[in-house]
């Protein structure tokens, strides 16, 4: 996968069940960041898997001051690799209770 | 300041956590 220094993990046990999940955003390199975010490390936010698309996060996080809009499509990306790997879990793990 | 920042959006909550110190010392 291309670095983008930035990965997404979950932030609690995915049980399969609910639609929101909490997941944890990891900045690799903090420069990424805003003005008084440039210390920070890591974005806890929780993501709809129903109702939310990856790239509406992303948008908000941009307007919230938190990163530049240039970097708009590399958080996207990330929370979207992130999310398609938790519904093909769940995919999985719903086909193998069949 | 190694405490979380919480950030408001449109009823969402962004919570905003400082580089691990182990990290910094990286760095």
């Amino acid at each position: 996968a291309e670095d983008t220094g930035l990965r997404v993990e979950l932030a609690e046990e995915d049980d399969g069940k609910k639609s929101s999940i909490a997941l944890k955003l990891w900045i690799e390199d903090p420069r990424k960041l805003k003005g008084k975010y440039r210390e920070s490390g890591a974005i806890e936010f929780t993501f709809d898997l129903e109702k939310e698309v990856p790239e509406g996060v992303a948008q908000e996080m941009v307007e919230s001051g938190l990163f530049q809009e240039s970097d708009v499509k590399a958080v996207g990306k990330s929370i979207r690799d992130r999310v398609s790997l938790i519904r093909w879990r769940r995919e999985r793990a719903m086909s193998a209770e069949e | 300041s190694a405490i979380a920042q919480v950030v408001h959006s449109a009823g969402r909550r962004f919570i905003v956590s400082p580089v691990p110190e182990s990290r910094l010392r990286e760095q």
